[in-house]
Formats: structure tokens, sequence, C-alpha cells
């Protein structure tokens, strides 16, 4: 299994819509 | 000029080293009304847990407890698809990991109990069950920050019984049965580092913030905890089972929760539970995979630099991909690790290469350089969501004498 690090998920928020069944990233949002 | 600044990040190298002074966020302060915690590194200067209570790792330490974490995760998804896991099967892993601790490097501060009382806890997606130390701490306790929890003096804590809905559910959220001890519900708990907790399991009512109050959260009331917890009071699953705190709070979050994590371990980041705090400029990629625990994902393509690396989608399709808060270096299949290294290597052929750091074997003494160009990275998840990765997630520094590409292979293309 690959696995996506926290190292890579800085300065991206990240966001779990898990009943919506999807994982989206927003640039800027951690600003 | 303006093509190649497209195409690359020029940033400072000591924007890359840890600082000694926290600098936290102005974002976090005006979300805290909105069911926000604040997340910190565990060994940086934002955190509260002192030196005394917290042993800082070396980078080497942080790397191979990542690796166990990685070994763990891909046990318990062998063992759920009835894959032949040859790394499981060694004495390294136990045969029945329960779940995945490796460095769980970010921290929120919970309030539990009637007198709330404050409680640091791991923040993992990758984990379901929520737990922390507990008074009387019957066989075992490690060091921690805060006073250990004590349910006796909280007006709001009770027991579960061995035939509760909720006892039963351990098993898929901890990975072992549950115990019966004099009616209650025993959990036991046990990570890919061999770190374990074993308790009461009991609901008592959560605060994360003055106006978010989850009452009656079922949680674990460890007497018997050992491990790499460093400081923490325990653990705040965020998982996808149904133990999680995201699916016991569904019915006011609507299973939605959203987070950054600290750019350096000098500054702050936040948790927040529901969609309020969302922003517009989210780009979505469908939640895929079948286990219960872990968040999957589809990765279709990589960029460097603007190029697209010559890597089958077959590849990514074979062994898939999971996000997850606790684990701090992508792996990749070794197929797609092979040619991003390769590519990242030709456009960084300007610095001097040096040792391989752990498994980090992409590496650069830049002693003698004050900033450095690298090229942008970018991943392509499924849907056609494309995410530039920033340039603090690229790197990895030991020092400004091996700064490494933060990635690494796995074992073969099949894991």
């Amino acid at each position: 299994i690959g696995i996506f690090g926290n190292v890579q998920q800085k300065s991206l928020a990240v966001v779990y819509d898990v009943a919506g069944g999807r994982v989206g990233f927003a640039q800027g949002g951690c600003a | 000029e303006g093509e190649e600044a497209h195409h690359y990040h020029t940033l400072q190298l000591t924007s890359l080293l840890p600082s000694s002074v926290c600098n936290p966020s102005a974002l976090v302060g005006n979300k805290r009304s909105r069911g926000s915690l604040e997340v910190v590194h565990k060994h940086g200067p934002c955190s509260t847990l002192n030196e005394d209570t917290v042993k800082s790792l070396t980078v080497e330490e942080i790397l191979t407890n990542d690796q166990s974490r990685v070994d763990s995760i891909r046990a318990r998804l062998a063992t759920k698809t009835g894959k032949k896991d040859i790394l499981g099967s060694k004495a390294t892993i136990p045969a029945k990991s329960g779940s995945t601790i490796g460095s769980g490097n970010y921290i929120v501060t919970v309030g539990l109990g009637t007198p709330a009382k404050q409680l640091s806890l791991i923040f993992d997606t990758g984990s379901d069950l929520t737990w922390t130390q507990c008074e009387p701490c019957a066989r075992s306790c490690y060091d921690q920050k805060e006073p250990i929890f004590a349910p006796s003096k909280s007006t709001t804590y009770s027991n579960i019984s061995c035939t509760a809905t909720q006892c039963s559910e351990l098993t898929s959220a901890t990975g072992n049965d549950p115990g019966c001890s004099a009616s209650t519900c025993v959990y036991g708990i046990q990570y890919g580092d061999q770190s374990f907790s074993v308790g009461f399991f009991g609901k008592e009512k959560l605060t994360l913030t003055s106006k978010d109050v989850v009452n009656g959260f079922f949680f674990g009331c460890g007497q018997n905890n050992q491990g790499l917890f460093g400081g923490a009071a325990g653990l705040l699953g965020l998982g996808r089972d149904r133990l999680s705190i995201v699916s016991q709070t569904a019915n006011k979050y609507r299973k939605v929760f959203s987070y950054c994590l600290p750019s350096r371990s000098s500054s702050t980041g936040y948790l927040t539970f529901g969609s309020s705090g969302v922003g517009r400029k989210v780009k979505y990629t469908r939640l895929s995979g079948s286990s219960r625990s872990f968040y999957g994902l589809t990765l279709t393509a990589i960029t460097v630099g603007g190029t697209k690396l010559p890597i089958s989608p077959t590849v990514f399709q074979t062994s898939g991909i999971i996000i997850d808060s606790g684990t701090v270096i992508t792996r990749l299949p070794p197929t797609a690790y092979s040619a991003l290294s390769k590519a990242f290597k030709a456009q960084m052929k300007k610095y001097p290469l040096t040792r391989s750091l752990s498994i980090l074997d992409t590496c650069y003494d830049l002693t003698n350089y004050q900033t450095v160009e690298i090229p942008k990275i970018s991943v392509l998840w499924g849907g056609n969501t494309l995410v530039e990765i920033a340039p603090q997630g690229i790197l990895y520094a030991n020092g400004v004498s091996q700064v490494c590409l933060a990635f690494a292979p796995n074992g073969d293309d099949s894991d």
C-alpha cells in the first residue's frame, strides 16, 4: 500500500467529507 | 525565466529547519469558536509537553518509527484482503497488530469529564479508538504532562457493560476482541511499534471547545499503557470505523472534519469538526477503498517540474494509496518512486548529492547555499484533481548538510 504522509500535507488544508465519500485539498487554506 | 519560475519553488533553507520560537497561526484563533482545536507538533516550541515528559527523537528514530507504522498498516490491510503479507509474517509485526502509532507527531488538547480535565491527545486519522490513561493505573501508566484522568472524580463517567453493542464494536475498531471484567467491557489495542493500551471501555462528556460538547462519548480508559506516546495523555482516533470520533459525532458534524498541519514545528495548525470552516477553494477527490479504518484515495499521476512522470496507471492501481495524518513520509510503489527520484535528481543536478538518511535515499548537502531552487511536485488524484505539494512537503531536512526528497519506496509494487 502507498501512504500519503503528513509531510506532504503541510500547508494544504485537508478536508474529510466522509459522508459525501470524498477528500479535499485546498492551497492557501493554512496561511 | 518565467517558465522556469512556474515549475520551481525558490525557498530559504532556514524555512526547512526547526525554530525555537513558537509562532502560532492567526487563522487558528479566528476559527476557535467554530469547533476548532489547535494542532501542534509534539516536539516543537508550541507544544506544552516539556522535555521532562517528551524525549525528542532523532530524525533517524522518527523515520524508523514511521516504518513501523507503515508495516503495521500493510499488515492490517493484508489481513483484511486475505493477501499474504510477507513482511507481516516476520516477528517484527505482531500477528494482531491492532493499529498504528508510529511517531504520532501532532497533538490536540481536549477536555474530558465533569469538571473537564484538559488532555493532550495524539491526532490520528489512521486509527479509530480514542483512549486516555486513567487512574488508578491498575497495571501501568507512562509519564504524561497533564494529571492522569480520574473517572472517579467525574460526575459524568460510566463504564460500558460487556453486553452493550459498542463493546462488540471494539473488535473492528481495535483489531482485538474485547474482554469482560465484572460486567465491564475491557478493550485492548496494540500498535505497530508494540505500544499498547488496555483498560475499561467507558462513556464520558468530551469538550472540544466551550461551544462544542459531545455527551456520552465512548472511549478507552487505560489501566495498562506502555509505549512511545511520549508525554501525550492518549490518542484521538479519527478513522472511519464506528467508534471513531468522526462516526460518534455524525449527527452533530455530519462526518466532516478538516485540518491544517503546522507547516513548521514552530507554528500551529487546526482540527475543525463540521463543515462551517471549510473554504470554497477545496478540490475534492473520491474516497475509495473498502477498509473500515483507513481513508483510501486514487493516485493517477505525478508531475515533477511540470513534466508528467512516465508511470503506467496500473502501477498505482495495483497497490492503492491511503492518506494518513500519522505517517511522516509518503510511500510510493518502487516503480513510481524510481521515476520520481530520477526526475528530481535530473532537475537538482546543480546541487551536490550526499549520503542517505534512513529510508530517504535522495539527499543533498546544501551547506554552501542560503536558498534552494527545487522543482514543483504535483499529484493527480482520481477525478482529475491536481494538487501541488507545498515546498515544505517536498524536502525533509536533517540540518542543511542533509536535505532529502521526502518520499520513499515500498518494498514491491504489489505492496
